[in-house]
């Protein structure tokens, strides 16, 4: 199968908020997200982990870093009301990510990508993909150095 | 902005592979996915999650479950060769995905889909999204009553 990547993106000016310790319980992630809908808070990206040996979950997303503090105070109500153990955040982060078709099998550009951050010295934070987007949370410091090691691998045009 | 769900998608039988404590070092992720690739391990979802305050991450990935022996024999060299902390296989899970366009804030569009699998008693496992798709892995038993909520809720054609 042809993997085509054919872009890159960065946003910039993210915040991660992560819920730790979370229920693994029916209708938790329901609850979350419908208070944070409530607040009208932009959400780029959700990443879910289930821990499943000790029946908790760590919920993180992404908004924008302006809406972080409220993002917080939402969460810090719900963490009460549901029995989360923590909420954290992290105010400066960043987005790189490849855009291709056909990348069903992942590991191949997924590795290539990975590898040109690591050659440009950045620390990947968070992974989340889906059959056309593989995105990295990175530092907000490493922001470009992360987008433009990713054209020049991927030969892509400016 | 105006969101619009498309439709929903079923990905049965797949296995899930966890590596717990990851070390939070540059180019670990590479070397993962690089050997892999390396396996021809077909990867359909990556989520990676960071702990900042202990420095390591967790790094979930689905694949076949007809691969997840290999997969797990591959991530278990890995572990020793790069001081993982574990590796746990789950053979019995499936991913079911809502598609749209413009949900580029998640939030509502992801608390109906949750709360769809809620009423529908099925708990989610993982979450990633991407800007057109909302993607939750649950266990393979709950997959058909899955994907039959998300079509009702979003009135979506059969
Ligand atoms: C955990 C792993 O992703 C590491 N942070 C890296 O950059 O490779
Ligand atoms: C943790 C949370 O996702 C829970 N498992 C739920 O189904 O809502």
């Amino acid at each position: 199968e042809e993997i085509v990547v054919r872009g890159a993106a960065l946003k910039r000016d993210l915040a991660r908020v992560v819920l730790r310790g979370v229920p693994n319980k029916m209708g938790v992630a329901a609850q979350v997200f419908a208070r944070i809908a409530k607040h009208n808070i932009m959400v780029d990206d959700i990443i879910q982990n289930v821990y499943r040996e000790h029946n908790i979950a760590n919920i993180g997303f992404t908004t924008n870093a302006s809406e972080a503090m409220e993002a917080q105070a939402v969460c810090d109500d719900l963490a009460r009301e549901l029995g989360i153990e923590s909420v954290e955040l992290d105010e400066k982060v960043a987005k790189v990510s490849v855009v291709g078709i056909g990348m069903k099998t992942h590991s191949g550009v997924a590795a290539k990508m990975f590898n040109a951050l690591a050659e440009a010295k950045v620390n990947i934070e968070n992974i989340s993909t889906s059959e056309i987007v593989i995105s990295c949370i990175v530092r907000l410091d490493d922001a470009e150095k992360a987008l433009q090691t990713i054209h020049d691998v991927f030969e892509l045009d400016k």
